[in-house]
């Protein structure tokens, strides 16, 4: 563990509980994507098939949990509170999940570290998380405006896995044979997506206006 | 194998 895998994982979870936080306490999804929670539900689920099977560290079990706790509750809070799913804008949050999933899945098919059903999963869960954030990225830049939680949650989502890459660089070059290209190449192309975002959000933060994303 | 060491990130 070295501090930018600790940084990542911890600015993973922050951006997990600001999202719960927010739902939870003004009771409203709004600007919120269904379509990208659900996808990242799935990303945990694929990721962590793993999790009773090969414990590796207290740590890492109980953040798995948190994770596939928060999706999912995000997820049932969206979906089933009668009060927040009100605030939910289907009309606009119409990203089809398939146009991600089945890509990823006929990727991670073919390439792979090794064919067995546990390594496609994981590697399916490696590029869904890259793409995952697309719907909620349509869903900003077609209601036009964002809200400052809507913008620190997405701008934290795409910091873990910039500081993630970081720890890839770092292990690369104190551990022999640490060499995981799928890994990198879903690492960069996930932070890439987040990039465009990224510029717009300091553009707002620094003319201290709001959050406009280009049509 | 060293497919093992990354399954210790999240």
């Amino acid at each position: 563990m070295n501090i930018f895998r600790l940084a990542g994982d911890m600015t993973h979870l922050f951006s997990v509980l600001v999202l719960l936080l927010k739902i939870h306490t003004i009771k409203s999804c709004a600007g919120i994507s269904l379509k990208t929670q659900e996808l990242y539900a799935l990303v945990f689920t694929t990721r962590y098939l793993d999790i009773f099977t090969d414990f590796i560290s207290l740590y890492n079990t109980v953040m798995k949990l948190i994770f596939l706790g928060s999706s999912f509750s995000i997820v049932w809070y969206i979906r089933r509170h009668k009060i927040v799913r009100r605030s939910y804008d289907k009309d606009q949050d119409t990203f089809r999940h398939y146009f991600l999933v089945i890509p990823c899945l006929v990727l991670a098919v073919f390439i792979n570290h090794k064919f067995t059903f546990k390594e496609v999963m994981w590697t399916f869960s490696l590029y869904l998380e890259a793409v995952a954030i697309l719907p909620q990225l349509v869903l900003l830049q077609r209601t036009r405006n964002i809200d400052n939680l809507t913008g620190q949650y997405v701008f934290l989502l795409g910091a873990y896995r910039a500081l993630y890459i970081l720890n890839w660089i770092y292990r690369h070059f104190t551990e022999p044979h640490y060499v995981h290209w799928i890994t990198w190449i879903a690492g960069v192309v996930q932070t890439l997506l987040y990039a465009d975002f990224f510029y717009y959000y300091f553009q707002s933060w620094k003319n201290n206006e709001k959050l406009q994303l280009p049509a | 194998s060293s497919n093992k060491d990354l399954k210790d990130e999240l």
